[in-house]
C-alpha cells in the first residue's frame, strides 16, 4: 500500500486538505471576481439596481459550499451506478474520481454536472467493467459528447493514477480472519448480516474525507467498529493482543500464535486510529437538496451574470 | 512478505459465495481456487 | 522537459519515439497515445498501461516514469530498452549459454511474481515484449493487456496473450482463470529459448489447441478435472504426453531440473501448474551452471 499511488498521491493530513480545498477555491474565486469586473466594465449601462443584483447573485461560492456540492453529486454517483446495476467498485472508483477532480478543480470553473457522467463512463474503463459509450449514454440519457468532453482532463486531474484499493475487499478479509481468530465463538448468520451491514456502510464512507485520512483497511475496522463494537474489540483482543482497557498486551507470556504474528502491530495505537475514522465517518455531511441548488445557482450567475 | 499478519485457514472459513463457485465446472476447469481469492483478501485486509 | 528526437515504432494505437529527458540526459521512450479516430475516449490500452505500471516499481518490470498530455495527445515516458528476447532468440550469430537462458528466465519470473504478488495478470508474455535495458536487465513490458486478477464474481475474457503463448483453459475459452496463464506463457519461452525456434506455433486459433496437445498430450478428466465441460473438448484429437525421454531428445542441452521446471509450467491443469514462487525456488535456479550476471548477456 505504501507504494500504491492511492497513498503517495492521495494521501493527506486534515490541515493539508483543507488548504488545497482552500487554495483551489481562492483561485476559482480570484477568476470570478475577474469575470464580474469585467463584465461591469462592459456593460456601463447597467443601472445600479441592476448592478446590486448581479453583486448579490454572483457571488464566489466558499470552500464549504464547494463541499457540500461535491459530496451531493459524489452521493448521487452511487444511487445512478445502483440504477445502472454497475458493479459497487465501479461505483466507488467513480467517486473516488470524482472527489479527487475537485482537488485540483473548482466547481466554479467545471460543474460537477458536467464530468458526473465522464467519471463513471471512465470508471468503467478503469475497472474493467467496459460498455461502448454509445450504450453508456443511451442508458445514462445523455449524449455521448457529454460523456467524453472532459475524459482528459479528468485524467490529468487525477495526477494519471487510476488505481484504487476500496475497502470492499479488506472487508472481506476481516470477515473470513474474524471466522478463524473467533472460530467457534461467533454464529455465522450473524456474521453474514453483518457483513452486509458493513458493505452498505463503506459506500457511506467513501463519501467522507476519511478515504484520504486512513487506509482502507482502517476505514473497514472502523465500519466493523460502528457495526459491532463487541465483535470488534473481542477481535482486536484476541487478534492483536488489546487488553480490555485498551492497551496492548505485549510482552505477556502466553500469547497464542495469532498474536505473535499480529506483534507488529500496537495495538492501542491501532484502535486510537480506527477510533478517529470512525468518527470521521460518523461526521458524514449530507447536503440537503436545496442547498445544492441554491449553490448551483450562485456558480451559474457567476459564469453568467448577464442571467440576473 | 515472511511476516505476514495472517493465517490462511481455509478450512476455517464460511464463504457461502466462494464455496458455491468452487462447485461450479466452468470454475474448476477455468483454474479457479479459493485459497487466492483468500489470499487477495486477506492481503487486502492487512496491507 | 522531454524530447522527442526519432520514431522507431507504430502500431494501432501508439507511434513510439526514442528521447531524452532534460534535467538529466536519461534516455527516454515516449509512447504517444492516439486518441482520435477511438470512439469511446482513451483507448483500453492505454488506460491498463497507465494504471498498472504506475503502481509497480521493480528492476524486473519497464519503469513508467511520467506521463503528461500534448496537443491531446496521452504519452507515457517510459524507460528506455534498446532490445527485446525475441531479437536475442533470432538472431543467430548472438549465441547464448545455459547460464544465460538462466538468467533470462530468472528475471522474467521475477517480474511475474512481482506482478502477481500485485495482483495483476500480464497477459501478453512473449519473447518481444520482454525487453532488454542496457546493463542486461530483462523487463517485463506492454501493459496494454493487463489486469487485476478477476474478483470471484468477475467473468473475463480469454481472447488474451498472443496465441503461441496461451494457454490452454484460454484456448477453451475459459473466464475465470488466474496467474497461471501468465505461467504457461513463461514455460513456452523457455522452451523457445532453449530451441531457438517457436515451440508452440498454431496457425489459427483451432489449430492451436492441436499443435499444443500434440506436443504435450491431450489432457483428460482425469489430470484436469471439469475439463470436459468446455465446448470445444469434445473436437480435438487425442494424443499421448511426451515420455521424458522424448522431452530430453527435443530439449537436448536441458538439464533435468530443467526439464521438470519447463513441465511444471507447462503442466495442462492451471490448479497443478506452478506457482512463480514454485518456479523461483526451483531447484533448476541452485544448480550449475549459475545465471549469468545481467551485465554479462549477451
Amino acid at each position: 500500500y505504501r507504494h500504491s499511488t492511492q497513498y503517495r498521491n492521495w494521501s493527506f493530513t486534515p490541515e493539508r486538505l483543507d488548504q488545497i480545498r482552500t487554495e483551489v477555491n481562492a483561485s476559482a474565486s480570484a477568476r470570478v471576481e475577474e469575470t464580474l469586473k469585467h463584465f461591469f466594465e462592459s456593460h456601463p449601462d447597467l443601472s445600479r439596481e441592476e448592478e446590486e443584483a448581479v453583486a448579490s447573485k454572483a457571488v464566489p461560492v466558499t470552500t464549504h459550499e464547494e463541499l457540500l456540492l461535491v459530496n451531493y453529486f459524489a452521493r448521487m454517483i452511487i444511487s445512478f451506478a445502483g440504477k445502472m446495476n454497475l458493479p459497487t467498485e465501479v461505483a466507488a472508483t467513480a467517486v473516488a474520481f470524482f472527489r479527487r477532480f475537485f482537488l485540483s478543480n473548482s466547481v466554479m470553473d467545471l460543474p460537477p454536472k458536467e464530468v458526473f457522467h465522464t467519471t463513471l463512463f471512465f470508471a468503467c474503463k478503469t475497472e474493467n467493467y467496459f460498455i461502448g459509450v454509445d450504450s453508456f449514454a443511451k442508458k445514462a440519457k445523455t449524449t455521448t459528447e457529454a460523456v467524453l468532453k472532459h475524459e482528459f482532463k479528468l485524467l490529468e486531474s487525477l495526477n494519471f493514477t487510476l488505481m484504487n484499493h476500496h475497502p470492499y475487499k479488506a472487508l472481506h478479509g476481516f470477515f473470513l480472519d474474524i471466522q478463524n481468530v473467533l472460530s467457534g465463538r461467533v454464529d455465522m448468520q450473524y456474521m453474514g448480516q453483518v457483513y452486509t451491514n458493513c458493505k452498505k456502510s463503506i459506500s457511506d464512507a467513501l463519501l467522507t474525507d476519511a478515504v484520504y485520512f486512513f487506509t482502507p483497511p482502517q476505514i473497514t475496522l472502523a465500519i466493523l467498529l460502528m457495526e459491532d463494537e463487541a465483535l470488534m474489540m473481542r477481535y482486536m483482543q484476541l487478534k492483536f493482543g488489546l487488553q480490555q482497557d485498551g492497551d496492548a498486551s505485549a510482552g505477556q507470556p502466553s500469547q497464542s500464535s495469532e498474536q505473535q504474528l499480529a506483534n507488529g502491530i500496537n495495538a492501542s495505537k491501532l484502535l486510537e486510529v480506527v477510533k478517529n475514522c470512525k468518527s470521521v465517518i460518523s461526521s458524514k455531511i449530507i447536503p440537503a437538496k436545496d442547498d445544492a441548488v441554491k449553490i448551483t445557482a450562485k456558480i451559474h450567475y457567476c459564469q453568467n451574470p448577464m442571467a440576473v | 512478505d515472511l511476516h505476514k499478519r495472517y493465517v490462511l485457514a481455509e478450512s476455517q472459513y464460511d464463504d457461502p459465495f466462494i464455496k458455491s463457485l468452487q462447485t461450479k465446472k466452468e470454475y474448476i476447469a477455468s483454474g479457479f481456487r479459493a485459497d487466492l481469492v483468500y489470499d487477495r483478501m486477506l492481503t487486502e485486509a492487512f496491507m | 522537459e522531454y524530447s522527442k528526437e526519432k520514431k522507431v515504432g507504430e502500431g494501432t494505437y501508439a507511434v513510439v519515439y526514442v528521447g531524452t529527458k532534460q534535467s538529466d540526459e536519461r534516455r527516454i521512450a515516449i509512447k504517444e497515445i492516439k486518441t482520435s479516430g477511438f470512439k469511446d475516449g482513451l483507448d483500453m490500452s492505454a488506460i491498463r498501461e497507465v494504471k498498472y505500471l504506475q503502481e509497480m516499481q521493480h528492476v524486473n518490470v519497464i519503469e513508467l516514469i511520467d506521463v503528461f498530455m500534448a496537443q491531446n495527445n496521452l504519452n507515457l515516458v517510459l524507460e528506455f530498452l534498446p532490445a527485446d528476447l525475441e531479437m536475442i532468440i533470432k538472431d543467430t550469430s548472438i549465441l547464448f549459454t545455459q547460464a544465460d537462458i538462466k538468467s533470462w528466465l530468472l528475471m522474467t519470473l521475477r517480474g511475474v511474481h512481482h506482478c502477481h504478488r500485485n495482483f495483476i495478470l500480464h497477459r501478453d508474455l512473449k519473447p518481444n515484449n520482454l525487453l532488454l535495458a542496457l546493463d542486461g536487465q530483462l523487463k517485463l513490458a506492454d501493459f496494454g493487456l493487463a489486469r487485476n486478477m478477476g474478483s470471484p464474481q468477475e467473468s473475463l475474457t480469454s481472447n488474451v496473450v498472443t496465441r503461441w503463448y496461451r494457454a490452454p483453459e484460454l484456448l477453451f475459452g475459459a473466464r475465470h482463470y488466474t496467474g497461471a496463464v501468465d505461467i504457461w506463457s513463461v514455460g513456452i519461452i523457455f522452451a523457445e529459448l532453449m530451441l531457438r525456434i517457436p515451440y508452440l506455433p498454431g496457425k489459427d486459433d483451432i489449430d492451436q489447441i492441436d499443435v499444443t496437445f500434440r506436443a504435450l498430450g491431450t489432457p483428460t478428466d482425469r489430470d484436469w478435472p471439469e475439463i470436459s465441460t468446455f465446448g470445444a473438448y469434445n473436437k480435438i484429437q487425442v494424443y499421448p504426453p511426451p515420455s521424458r525421454e522424448e522431452l530430453r531428445r527435443r530439449f537436448i542441452a536441458a538439464t533435468e531440473n530443467a526439464l521438470d521446471l519447463m513441465s511444471g509450467m507447462l503442466t495442462m491443469n492451471p490448479h497443478k501448474r506452478l506457482s512463480p514462487i514454485q518456479c523461483l525456488t526451483s531447484e533448476y535456479f541452485v544448480e550449475l551452471p549459475e545465471p549469468t550476471a545481467p551485465s554479462e548477456l549477451p
